[in-house]
């Protein structure tokens, strides 16, 4: 089983 | 005042089209170097990325930095007016509240304008660093298309395994599984129908294909797509323009 990640554990905000 | 015109209305057609249906409200940041673009689609698992560089354009000015709020379904219906032939100008004032679409036919004495209202968009911008990726693979844009929309049929997710010097998409579903492997290749005739692989370290990842199904509207846009990836966050998915990017990244799936 997989589940998605989102962008917001990676990047951050400006 | 911003006023850039293109060659052909096609290449904006493409890049619309490329993106619309991932994300619909959008910032278009217009600079004396061109107009960039960055949006996250509502589940914030892919961002775009987006540079038409001033090249890209036949003339293009922009004296001071301006911001156009579009929403693109809208956009899309009237860019969809011109031929892709015709010239097509963007055309706003410094704070405008619409930007006038204007297309030219070259053939004939036939000029079409159309006004877009303008939103204010407050849209989150993501701060992206560069990264080293653990894997750059160069392929052409169709070979990938075609390997995503085979594999979907089989499952959610694509699997991406780089090895030395191979390249394996992969996906297991109910009805079975399909893999399909890449290896590098050069066509010394057609350069862009080669494979190039470089890896630094082995990858192992998964990508929900509902993603990259987006992802691939943009084959029409560049004869390869440039795909970097590493362990553990998101991969770039790169399409050239005449000047500038479109560029997708893409959060990865894990293992529970």
């Amino acid at each position: 089983k997989t589940t998605q990640s989102s962008l917001m554990n990676f990047f951050g905000k400006k | 005042m911003l006023e850039g015109k293109f060659d052909e209305a096609s290449l904006l057609k493409k890049i619309i089209d490329a993106i619309k249906d991932c994300v619909q409200l959008c910032n278009f940041n217009c600079t004396e170097k061109g107009i960039t673009l960055q949006a996250v689609d509502d589940s914030r698992v892919l961002l775009v990325s987006l540079l038409i560089g001033e090249e890209a354009f036949t003339d293009y000015r922009c004296d001071r930095n301006i911001t156009l709020g579009v929403d693109l379904s809208s956009f899309s219906k009237m860019i969809k007016c011109g031929n892709n032939e015709d010239f097509l100008t963007l055309i706003a004032e410094d704070s405008p509240d619409t930007v006038l679409v204007v297309f030219e036919d070259k053939n004939r004495e036939r000029i079409s304008e159309y006004s877009l209202k303008l939103m204010d968009i407050d849209n989150e911008f993501l701060k992206i660093d560069d990264m080293d990726y653990d894997s750059v693979i160069t392929m052409p844009a169709g070979e990938f298309a075609k390997i995503v929309r085979d594999l979907k049929n089989l499952s959610e997710s694509l699997g991406i395994l780089v090895t030395k010097d191979t390249v394996k998409f992969l996906s297991e579903g109910d009805i079975g599984s399909g893999s399909v492997v890449v290896k590098p290749f050069t066509d010394l005739e057609k350069p862009e129908n080669s494979v190039k692989v470089s890896l630094k370290k082995p990858v192992n990842l998964t990508f929900g294909l509902k993603y990259l199904s987006d992802i691939i509207k943009a084959t029409n846009l560049a004869e390869s797509v440039t795909i970097k990836i590493a362990d553990k966050v998101p991969a770039l998915f790169e399409y050239k323009l005449p000047s500038g990017y479109l560029r997708f990244y893409l959060a990865p799936k894990f293992d529970e």
